[in-house]
Order: C-alpha cells, then sequence, then structure tokens
C-alpha cells in the first residue's frame, strides 16, 4: 500500500480538494483507495458525503479511544472507503498531548489494514499540530498541493523542516513525492514564475534531504469552479462533473502518481 | 478613529489582501490610515514592503516588551504608516499566556494613538487565538472576508461564537460592520448562492447579537491576478496596477465603508 499524506500548512491551497479528487481518480483507475480525514474540519468526509452523527464513529474514537480503524469506514463509492473525521478531533491534540507515543498513534492504527489497499492517502489540517504529525509518522510519501503566489516557497521551505524533522526522529521513510500546482491560473506570468521558482528549488535539493528527486507534477489542477461547487454536494468531481476540465486534471494526476511509483 | 480588525480563521480568503488595499484606497481618499500586522507570518509587512531587520522592533516588541507602537511606526505611503510584524510572534501567544490581562495588551498599546489617525486596520491570522483575540479586544468594528464557496457560512458561524464572547467579556463595543465577498468569481452560480445565503444569514440576526446591523457590502472584490502579483513588489495595488479591477473595487469598498460611518 503506499501511503500518501497531503500537506500544506497554508490555509485554502487545495489539498482537500486533492485529497479526495485524486483519491476518486485512482479508484476510477481500478486501485482500492482508503483516504483518512485527518483534519477537524472534516472537509473531506463533507466532500464525499461521509458526515458522521454524533452515535457514530470516527478517526475521534480511533486516535483517542482505540476504536479500529475499520469501525468507523465509509464505503463512498466503487474502491474507495473514507475515515471520516469529526469535530471533536479539536480536542485530539490536546487530548493526545499527555500520552506516551503520541506522534505514532495513527500509525500504528494504519498498520493492520495495508493489504487491504493500493492507495492510503491523508487529508491534513492547515497545520503542523500534532495531528499533522501523526499522518507524517504514518506514512511513507509526502505530496504538497501549493497555489502558485507569492510566498508560496516560503511556507514550502518551512514544510520542509519539519518533514525533515519527522523523518529524523520518527519516520526514516518518509519522502516527498511531489508538489502539485493547484488553482493554477493558466496564462498568468505569476503562475509560470512561482512554477519555476519551486522546480528550481526542488532541483537544488542535496542528496540527504527528504525531498531529494521530488519533483513538480506536469499536471497542474487548473482553476475550475466545478471543483468549487462539487463539495456542497457531497460528491467528488467525477461524479459531478466527469467532462470538466477538474476531473481531467486529477485523472491526469493519478496517472502521473501511480507511474512514479513507490520509492526506488 | 475608526479601529477595525479584519478576521475570518479560514485560510488564504483575502484578508491580508484587504487589509492592506483597503488601507491604501482609505489613505488614498484622504484619510490618515494605521494599518496593524498582527500576524506572525508578516504578510501584510511585506505587502507593503515595511519588512523588520533583526535589530528592528516589530508589534512582537510592543506585546512583549512594552515597547511603544510608535516607536516600530513604518511610513509606507501618503496617509499610510503600517506596525510590522516579525516571525517571532509565533512564540507570543505563549509567552503572553501566563500574563495578566493578556487579552488586553494590543488595545492597551494602541489608547495614544487614537487621535493620530482616522482609522486603524488590523490584519489577523487565519486563527482565533490570543493574537486576534487582542484584536477584537482593541477595536469597535469587525470587517470579515469571505471568499464565496462552500462552508464559507459555517466558517462565519464559528468566528462569530467568537465576536460575541470577546464583546460580553472584554469588548462591549465590539461589532460587526460587515462581510466582504473576496476572490469573487463573477458570473458563476456558486458566487451568487453563497452571497445570498450569507445576506440572509445576516438579515436574521437578533438586535443584541454583534451583527445586527451588518451587512453584506455591495461591493464584491473580484478575483484579478494583479492583486495576487503586487504583494511580490511590496506595493499595494495602487502603485502597481492603479487602473486594474482590483484597484477599482478596493477604492469602492473604501467609499462603501467611510459611508456606512462609524456605529450610530
Ligand atoms: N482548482 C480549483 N478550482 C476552483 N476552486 C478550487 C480549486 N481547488 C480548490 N478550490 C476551492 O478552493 C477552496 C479551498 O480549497 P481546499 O478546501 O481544497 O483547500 P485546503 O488547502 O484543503 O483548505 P484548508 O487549509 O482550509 O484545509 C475550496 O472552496 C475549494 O472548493
Ligand atoms: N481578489 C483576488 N484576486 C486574485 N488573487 C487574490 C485576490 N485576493 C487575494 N488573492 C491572493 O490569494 C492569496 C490569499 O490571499 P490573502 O493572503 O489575502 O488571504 P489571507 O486570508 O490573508 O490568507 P492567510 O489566512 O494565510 O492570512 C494571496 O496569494 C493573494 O495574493
Ligand atoms: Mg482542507
Ligand atoms: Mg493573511
Amino acid at each position: 500500500m503506499r501511503s500518501i499524506a497531503v500537506i500544506n500548512q497554508k490555509g485554502g491551497v487545495g489539498k482537500t480538494t486533492t485529497a479526495v479528487n485524486l483519491s476518486a481518480a485512482l479508484a476510477r483507475n481500478g486501485r482500492r483507495v482508503l483516504l483518512v480525514d485527518l483534519d477537524p474540519q472534516a472537509h473531506a468526509t463533507m466532500h464525499t458525503g461521509a458526515e458522521v452523527g454524533s452515535d457514530d464513529l470516527s478517526i475521534y474514537d480511533v486516535l483517542i479511544r482505540g476504536a479500529a480503524l475499520g469501525d468507523t469506514a465509509r464505503t463512498v463509492g466503487d474502491r474507495l472507503v473514507v475515515i471520516p473525521a469529526h469535530i471533536d478531533l479539536v480536542g485530539a491534540e490536546i487530548e493526545l498531548a499527555g500520552r506516551g507515543q503520541r506522534e505514532t498513534v495513527f500509525g500504528r492504527a494504519l498498520r493492520p489494514y495495508h493489504d487491504g489497499f493500493d492507495f492510503c492517502l491523508v487529508d491534513c489540517a492547515p497545520s503542523l499540530g500534532l495531528l499533522t504529525i501523526n499522518a507524517l509518522a504514518a506514512v511513507e510519501e509526502v505530496l504538497i498541493p501549493l497555489q502558485p503566489h507569492f510566498l508560496a516557497l516560503q511556507g514550502l521551505s518551512r514544510l520542509l523542516e519539519t518533514v525533515t524533522l519527522v523523518r529524523e526522529r520518527l519516520n526514516p521513510a518518509l519522502r516527498v513525492v511531489g508538489v502539485v500546482l493547484c488553482l493554477y491560473e493558466a496564462g498568468t506570468r505569476l503562475a509560470q514564475e512561482v512554477r519555476d521558482d519551486v522546480v528550481r528549488f526542488l532541483a537544488a535539493a542535496e542528496p540527504h534531504a527528504p525531498w531529494f528527486g521530488a519533483c513538480v507534477f506536469e499536471t497542474v489542477i487548473r482553476r475550475n469552479i466545478k471543483l468549487a461547487e462539487c463539495p456542497s454536494f457531497g460528491r467528488t468531481i467525477f461524479d459531478y462533473s466527469p467532462n470538466s476540465h477538474g476531473a481531467a486534471d486529477y485523472l491526469a494526476l493519478a496517472r502521473e502518481l501511480a507511474a512514479r511509483g513507490a520509492a526506488p
């Protein structure tokens, strides 16, 4: 199972849109996909129509009460299973703070399911707090959605410091698989310049850096109103508007990601 | 002096772009404006070219070391003064946590300057933490930039709970002046539907609510690549691209805000 955390501490850059629609695209291409929502905002949960009532179990119960991941699972499409989040997660970081092995509770909960899926994607909150650290400690790959605007690189540097720290202390297998440009305004100089900056930045990586070998995906996710509309229907882009640019871009990203394969 | 906090805990919705360009627009219309950067990311500081070196004073020194606000001031244009932020602010919430009157330190630092300016705008981080609480405790008005996308209303409700709490416990004069729709994609159904939802929501306010009387501004800030480009030059939209839609929209917003006037 390839496990991928979708991470960027900057808000509103396309993490959830990517986690949801890339998962759906991989499932359409025949892979069995597990999508884990690790954000107290539970946006990925809402995007896929997987909301939980107060009597249902969510990732909160897995992290805090030792529930089995499988007991929370929601099948939302062919080959696509969601582990829902819940607003209770807001308190999870504080509740976990006092416990031993608090950075690895998610990874341990995920372990029994490695044979059940081809891909596991984890949607993270715009934060580098304990929940996101749990994601980084549990996966092998990091995918970074980035909006090609001013200061995108500054945020990237800070994120990569955290990835390096987690690799050194908790998860030696961790590596950055790549950066995907989201909310891309084709034809603008700004998007092209930021893209060039990120390409240069990654190319300058030293061999021991966790982003050595990471790429900027050829596929960019263009700005497309359909991608902003489908969450309110609890659907992925493929159920909402399969002929849109949004659908085409995420299908292309899924193929590119699958081709880049697991760590060499 | 009208004091206005620019607030939304959601990331990337146009807070800084609004704080900076609305400040600049008000200054162009003849008002004396103080723009305070209360975000450790210091984006408003960078947008206006007001970066501080490690030897300079910033809002961090005002909050933590008792420096005078005036000692940090940077004049960045006619009638436009910036109080810069610095990455050190990242530690400010923890350093303030143990102190008495920790929610009102900013308000007290601002008080001596009320006669020196017509408007004070405060740019806040995407968070409802202690720095943002300091902003809410110090100002009389709240301006909420909102991206007309799915779940915008959900974030708004949570923000208004915090405004209510601060009004009850710290600042009885606090009120919401309005919501300004940012990153508005004209001609899309989504933008119109969310706008209608927010209008309905505000119209349903009870008389004792801090958003009673708040409006959705007629002026919307349209998506305009020039607004995304000018920060990298350390310029406001008026110095970078005065004939753009971005400049026109913020000038219109400034007139509308000035006309709505202070509390009745
Ligand atoms: N390519 C796109 N075209 C149009 N709208 C998009 C696109 N990608 C994302 N959006 C919209 O932009 C907003 C932010 O995207 P999204 O929620 O995926 O970002 P995020 O990084 O997960 O945000 P957060 O930091 O709050 O978790 C959402 O309303 C989403 O529907
Ligand atoms: N109307 C607009 N048209 C085009 N780009 C915009 C517009 N408004 C903001 N942007 C760009 O979108 C990005 C997010 O905007 P901004 O930084 O103002 O949001 P924010 O709410 O302050 O974000 P944060 O939560 O990180 O503080 C920035 O790169 C900005 O330049
Ligand atoms: Mg998200
Ligand atoms: Mg900002």
